[in-house]
């Protein structure tokens, strides 16, 4: 399964 | 207003082809310091980050904050009409939406302007930490392209396994399996320098694209640690650097 990239770095 | 000079036109032919396999449109933010760039691809699997310092313009004046949302295709477009080696000016002033590229051949005897509207992009910043690899590579970029290609046949996953005796890239699928060692070496052309071992699977697809940088740098730099992304990096010169970084696989 593929994790998305946005669930490693939070969003400003 | 803003205005940067590059003496070679290639370096940026260079740039963008980097970047337009993995995003078709994507904003520099401009800034006295610098351009940057922070985009993910359509899927929100890889992120890709540009930074251009500005002792890596020949010229270099940002007396505001500017954003400029550009389309990649388009600009490859205009980057075309123009020689490896005309010396290029990027210019926009403030609030503009449009911005123009100069280029001007190296005898100065042909001079080229082209105007490229900005586009107003939804822009999402991630906040990428500071992260300490459990394993850093450093090899010839051209060796990690290879590599990369070679998997591909195999296998859509790839598995990077570092330790203290090499890094380790294995494919398997259908056809067969592949897998690809490689140690230290005496000349430093591989440096592997390890914490803890890592292993972790990847999108190949993603990899190969990450490979586009190759011609900007020499060496590649590879991060590896448990649960967070893959970091590769290709330095442009010693003002900048492109850097991916592509989620992990997880074991369904």
């Amino acid at each position: 399964m593929q994790r998305g990239i946005d669930s490693f770095f939070k969003r400003v | 207003m803003f205005e940067a000079r590059l003496a070679s036109t290639l370096t940026l032919k260079r740039i963008v082809d980097a970047l337009r396999e993995i995003l078709n449109q994507s904003t520099l933010d401009c800034s006295d310091t610098g351009i940057q760039m922070q985009a993910m691809d359509n899927s929100h699997v890889s992120l890709v980050s540009l930074c251009l310092r500005k002792e890596y313009f020949e010229k270099y004046k940002c007396n505001r904050n500017i954003s400029l949302g550009l389309d990649l295709k388009s600009l490859t477009k205009v980057l075309k009409c123009a020689n490896g080696d005309d010396a290029v000016t990027i210019k926009a002033a403030d609030k503009a939406d449009k911005v123009e590229l100069s280029f001007e051949s190296a005898g100065k005897e042909r001079t080229a302007d082209y105007e490229l509207r900005l586009l107003n992009l939804d822009q999402e910043h991630l906040a990428i930490p500071e992260t300490e690899y459990n394993c850093v590579v450093h090899m010839p970029a051209t060796e990690f392209a290879r590599i990369c290609r070679d998997m591909a046949t195999f296998s859509e996953s790839v598995v990077i396994a570092c330790s203290k005796e090499g890094i380790k890239f294995s494919a398997s699928g259908e056809m067969g399996a592949a897998n690809i060692k490689l140690s230290e070496t005496t000349k430093g052309e591989v440096s592997i320098q390890v914490d803890e071992p890592v292993a972790l699977s990847f999108a190949g697809r993603y990899l190969s694209t990450f490979t586009r940088a190759t011609p900007l740098a020499e060496k590649v730099k590879i991060g590896l640690a448990p649960d967070v992304p893959l970091l590769v990096e290709y330095p442009i010169e010693d003002y900048g650097y492109i850097r991916y970084y592509l989620a992990p696989k997880v074991d369904d």
